[in-house]
């Protein structure tokens, strides 16, 4: 991670992340500038080059990305 | 282990409207810790630490050409703040012209990179971008295509609110009482009419500063900042104050006779002093003492006093005898919150490695007491525009603004530029993958997905 956190352990365990079933979801407080957030993330962490891509609406919704047949 | 479907956000107390200078950014993220088994959150006191820890998550996630897996993510704990409440991107818009669309992708960059201010160096001598509402007629005659090279209210709105949502303050710059040439194309009467050595009027369009004994000019300011104060959110305006050039007010015959009836002689920062007092009164009085400010080191280099809670920025001692981190002592020992910039004008390029030395300008260095360094709130890189548009401005900045991220955010201790290197070139790939125009940063390498392939 950049910039570097302050405290960080990991292990080799991993797990799988699948876009069409992978989702934030909110637990917590909520509020326009979480909602956008995960909306953002969501594409940058599996469509990360979609936002510099036209002709998609920046930033695409889920189902506009989900319901492109380019992805 | 398993597939992970979701990820928690977990925000612990109401979302805050506005990025603040002293909002919260920690974070904690745990995916299958002995407490989180099978799961993964993200939590925070504050909605501007869930944004951190989002940046943070994205970053964790990772294609394997082993697995042939797509999208992977290990078992990880991170307890992260950041060490400075400052870090800072100024942007300069008055020697060329950012379109929307460029301060758009900066303030991205600057998100992906935990950043949280943009100082928006909007006005300066060559151009007037910013449209008043109260006094079109600035933006009108002073920037460089009145109809297209302007920012609208809108615009403002936009920029502010793209920055919001990303968590990251937008403090304006409207330097004065110099660099102001293209005020005065629309505000007439607002400059110093500038005189020869023999007191004869120079040809009419060379001016010098702000005319600083003019009282119309302070009605001017006080509404022209009223209005800056209720268009942009954040409480703080930086305020400039570099470089005042003296030489029209020391030959004008009105300056001449105030100094004297004032009993200044030749002391000139005697009449720059009260320039800011009258400045800062004004401003004081029409945003009901709301008004915070950011100067330019050089008010501090001249002994002017300032409002209590006025930031110093320090920009000077990159390459000069004054070494910025004398600076930085000298001014905290007068008890002013301070930012540094000297270090990190990123618009001087140079061929080859020269990320180095940004992750190693070091801002707590200097010479002083434990409350003289809580002083230093922080730092920014600069981007000045003389030689910078928006086809070079983000390969320019990025990634080595990445370099002055992780001083201000990490742990002083983080600061191994050999263990930093091959992190840095995996960053630069990421915004690479994720559409921006970064430049390279270690020499020879590649990217498993190049620009434009």
């Amino acid at each position: 991670v950049w910039p570097k956190p302050q405290q960080q352990t990991y292990s080799e365990t991993f797990f799988v992340l699948r876009p069409t079933m992978f989702q934030f979801q909110v637990v917590g407080e909520r509020c326009d500038i979480i909602d956008e957030a995960v909306q953002r993330y969501y594409q940058l962490i599996f469509y990360p080059g979609a936002a510099a891509s036209a002709p998609l609406a920046y930033p695409p919704t889920l189902s506009v990305i989900q319901d492109n047949p380019q992805f | 282990r398993a597939f992970l479907d979701s990820v928690d956000i977990d925000l612990k107390q109401p979302c805050e409207y506005l990025p603040s200078a002293d909002m919260i950014e920690s974070y904690n993220i745990k995916i299958d810790t002995p407490d989180n088994p099978l799961k993964a959150t993200i939590s925070s006191d504050s909605v501007w630490g869930i944004l951190r820890g989002l940046e943070s998550l994205s970053q964790l996630v990772y294609s394997s050409t082993e697995t042939g897996v797509a999208y992977q993510i290990n078992a990880t704990e991170i307890v992260d703040f950041p060490r400075f409440s400052y870090r800072g991107l100024m942007m300069d818009s008055a020697r060329h012209y950012m379109p929307l669309k460029t301060i758009k992708k900066m303030t991205d960059l600057m998100a992906q990179n935990k950043m949280n201010v943009l100082h928006w160096h909007l006005t300066d001598d060559a151009s007037f971008p910013y449209e008043s509402t109260l006094f079109p007629n600035i933006s009108r005659y002073g920037s460089f295509q009145p109809f297209s090279h302007i920012y609208t209210a809108n615009d403002v709105r936009e920029v502010i609110e793209y920055a919001r949502m990303r968590g990251i303050r937008v403090i304006p710059e409207f330097d004065s009482p110099d660099h102001t040439q293209s005020w005065g194309r629309g505000q007439p009467k607002l400059l110093t009419e500038c005189y020869d050595d023999n007191g004869v009027l120079k040809v009419p369009d060379e001016y010098g500063a702000i005319m600083p004994i003019r009282e119309e000019n302070y009605v001017f300011l006080q509404q022209f900042f009223g209005e800056i104060f209720n268009t942009f959110p954040d409480p703080f305006v930086h305020l400039g104050g570099d470089e005042v050039s003296y030489y029209c007010w020391q030959r004008h015959p009105e300056i001449k006779a105030f100094m004297a009836a004032n009993g200044w002689g030749t002391d000139f920062t005697k009449l720059e002093q009260y320039y800011f007092d009258r400045l800062t009164a004004a401003t004081q009085e029409i945003t009901q003492n709301q008004m915070r400010y950011i100067v330019w080191q050089e008010l501090l280099d001249l002994n002017i006093t300032l409002p209590t809670g006025t930031i110093v920025e320090v920009w000077k001692g990159a390459k000069e005898e004054l070494n910025f981190l004398d600076e930085l002592a000298r001014i905290t020992k007068y008890g002013y919150q301070t930012i540094l910039s000297s270090p990190w004008y990123l618009n001087y390029i140079s061929y080859g490695l020269d990320w180095e030395k940004y992750y190693l300008a070091e801002p707590l260095d200097f010479d002083g007491s434990d409350e003289q360094k809580k002083l230093v709130i922080g730092g920014e890189v600069a981007m000045w525009s003389e030689y910078v548009d928006s086809v070079s401005v983000i390969p320019r900045t990025w990634p080595r603004a990445s370099t002055v991220a992780e001083r201000l955010w990490s742990d002083r201790s983080v600061n191994d530029t050999t263990l930093a290197a091959l992190r840095l070139e995996e960053h630069r790939c990421r915004l690479l993958k994720r559409g921006f125009m970064v430049d390279p940063s270690n020499g020879v390498n590649f990217c498993e997905q190049e620009w434009d392939m």
